[in-house]
């Protein structure tokens, strides 16, 4: 202000010296980014997803998603349709927890964090299970069932089936957006599953629990409004 | 717009790239290894602040005509971003799940006068 040249003539405030301004520039970037993210604190991540799980599922996604009717759309149509809507989307991608997945009754844990004041309308929730034939025959009918785990086996609910030939190994999708919207609905923060095959020799063959290039994984496509906004709305 | 550089020091942007990697976050932000986050700055000079390219607006080049001819010439005119574009980032959250997500108007592509 003094040269008459230098600074915002409006904002009655010195011209901060270059490093300060730029240090304060990245703190500030720093919070604005976490906020945007709905983070309070940077994550602590401990003992991150092993890179095999990480690629493998990158890898499937890449190739497109899955429509209602179980074909395949590729990403740039969805991205355009992403950009006509206002809120922001996210992309949720989680591995089943080895600790909590019951591989003999395949049974398969996904754990979600969700701040509180938070609402997702889950978009689309797709479960990737890798299936392989454990005999010699070229191929098997197979029928995969996903059910909704219930406190008791009997309250499990049907979310998905699909029919197909169990040839030798290969990635299969399930469309589980119903339950998955039912569980964020009553604020849990788990989505446990319990998988049944018939035709199946082995219910082993599900899930792949600790393989990493086949571990199971769910895709769920979210949008995040506050509560708050909603009922101003 | 103008990028700014030691000889400018008229309404422009300055770039600005903010390393994921240098401020320690690498371990949880899995992409990009930083972003270009730019900012806004200079003078927007009576002359300057409504030419095509730089005013902000239609509206910004119409009210710098209004300043030029005497009227409402006590407000001033701000170097703002008047482009950005989201940063889309892939991390872990908490429950060490990766998300993909696009941040809106994350970064600044180009300046202007209000």
């Amino acid at each position: 202000q003094t040269s008459g040249d230098a600074g915002c003539p409006t904002c009655g405030m010195p011209a901060l010296e270059k490093g300060t301004e730029e240090q304060l520039l990245i703190e500030i970037a720093k919070l604005q980014i976490l906020s945007k993210l709905h983070l309070k604190e940077r994550p602590n991540i401990t003992d991150p997803v092993p890179r095999a799980f990480l690629n493998a599922a990158l890898r499937k996604l890449h190739a497109g998603r899955v429509r209602q009717d179980g074909t395949v759309e590729l990403n740039s149509n969805l991205e355009r349709q992403n950009a006509r809507e206002k809120d922001q989307g996210y992309e949720i991608i989680s591995f089943a927890d080895p600790d909590h997945g019951d591989a003999a009754k395949s049974g398969l844990t996904f754990q979600f964090s969700k701040e509180r004041g938070m609402n997702f309308h889950i978009l689309q929730s797709t479960l990737w299970l890798y299936f392989k034939s454990s005999s010699e025959a070229p191929k098997e009918r197979v029928t995969a069932k996903v059910f909704l785990a219930g406190p008791h086996q009997s309250n499990r609910t049907l979310l998905s089936q699909k029919q197909f030939d169990l040839k030798w190994g290969s990635w299969h999708t399930f469309l589980i957006t119903r339950g998955v919207q039912n569980i964020f609905d009553r604020g849990d923060k788990q989505v446990k599953l319990v998988l049944e095959c018939e035709g199946c020799q082995d219910l082993a063959v599900l899930g792949s629990l600790g393989n990493a290039s086949h571990q199971p994984f769910l895709v769920t496509q979210v949008r995040v409004r506050e509560e708050h906004s909603i009922q101003k709305r | 717009s103008l990028d700014c550089d030691t000889n400018i020091n008229l309404c422009c942007k300055k770039d600005i790239y903010v390393s994921f990697r240098e401020i320690g976050w690498q371990d949880w932000i899995i992409a990009p290894d930083g972003y270009h986050m730019n900012y806004c700055m200079g003078l927007c000079r009576e002359h300057f602040a409504g030419a095509p390219g730089i005013a902000a607006s239609f509206h910004a080049a119409v009210f710098n005509q209004l300043k030029a001819n005497g009227i409402h010439s006590a407000i001033s005119s701000c170097c703002v971003p008047t482009q950005r574009r989201p940063l889309s980032m892939l991390y872990f959250d908490p429950s060490h799940n990766i998300i993909k997500t696009d941040i809106p108007d994350m970064i600044v592509e180009a300046c202007g006068c209000t």
